[in-house]
């Protein structure tokens, strides 16, 4: 795992709880509101159940600390998007809490449903670019969420060890959570 | 009357344009010189790989050179390649795969809030 430079992280004191809100004006039309809304959930979910952070979701976009919107080519952050695949999504680093998805690709929420040979599952981009926001930069394993890359109609939702200790080193542990449980969540996805 | 199912396929590439016209740099080493490898540099640069050249303008060569190889060597080692620093079709492979926008070493998109 690897931090951003200075290894920001945010600051709101204990228990910490970040608000996160859909832009209202730049949102994708083929894939509803509630269903993206739940996929969000399961993706904060994730990184709730490592560290001592919760997540909750609020109406209000301009006060959120998390501000989400899928956006297409130049949309006034000096990261560009390039169109379909290439640059899939970017997220700035804590406090910032910037989240932008490429509105050109064509985003999935189920697989088996979509075809497209350049369907990108949303859930693993949203888990990947939410650990940016907490702080963490890319990681040299293959096989973690934080890993730069993920290839078309391909999914990768689950957090592993480089992951969780990353960003666990960052925020601390949930006291409810327990290694033995990734541990056996990674041997059983091997045996697969 | 039964008519019959009408399947049309629609093949779509699955790479970006732009990225999927590095194949074209495959094999390359250093000394190289391909047209069109300052492109291939831009995107190192892009992704804090690369520093932008001190020449007048700013603008990268076509050349595979010495710094170019250190910039391949440090992709390689970053997204967990075997290190060669050459462009080999595994290496070529991960450039060319859809990726986060996030840059893999320094702190380009690095901000706190105003």
């Amino acid at each position: 795992f690897a931090y951003f430079y200075g290894r920001p992280r945010w600051e709101r004191g204990s228990p910490m709880t970040l608000t996160y809100a859909f832009s209202p004006s730049n949102m994708i039309d083929y894939i509803s509101l509630s269903e993206i809304r739940t996929v969000f959930e399961r993706a904060f979910s994730r990184w709730a159940l490592v560290i001592p952070v919760n997540f909750a979701e609020i109406e209000d976009y301009e006060s959120a600390n998390i501000k989400i919107g899928f956006f297409r080519g130049d949309h006034g952050d000096g990261e560009p998007f390039d169109g379909v695949l290439g640059v899939l999504a970017h997220a700035f680093s804590p406090e910032n809490g910037r989240f932008h998805l490429d509105e050109a690709e064509t985003w999935a929420v189920d697989l088996e449903k979509v075809k497209s040979k350049v369907a990108v599952d949303l859930e693993s981009v949203a888990t990947h670019e939410i650990g940016h926001v907490l702080g963490l930069a890319h990681s040299s394993v293959t096989e973690a969420v934080m890993y730069p890359s993920l290839r078309p109609r391909s999914r990768k939702v689950d957090l592993k060890l480089d992951d969780v200790e990353g960003v666990q080193a960052l925020y601390g542990s949930n006291p409810n959570f327990k290694f033995s449980s990734l541990l056996e969540s990674e041997n059983s996805s091997n045996k697969g | 009357r039964i008519i019959p199912e009408q399947i049309t396929v629609i093949t779509t590439d699955t790479r970006n344009a732009t990225w999927h016209n590095f194949t074209r740099f495959k094999d390359a080493e250093k000394g190289s010189h391909i047209s069109g490898m300052s492109e291939l540099k831009k995107y190192f640069q892009r992704f804090g790989y690369l520093s932008i050249p001190d020449n007048q303008n700013g603008n990268f060569t076509d050349v595979f050179d010495t710094q170019f190889e250190s910039a391949v060597m440090l992709y390689q080692q970053k997204l967990g390649l075997p290190v060669t620093g050459k462009l080999d079709s595994g290496t070529i492979s991960a450039i060319m795969s859809p990726r986060c926008g996030v840059s893999d070493t320094g702190p380009r998109i690095h901000s706190t809030k105003h």
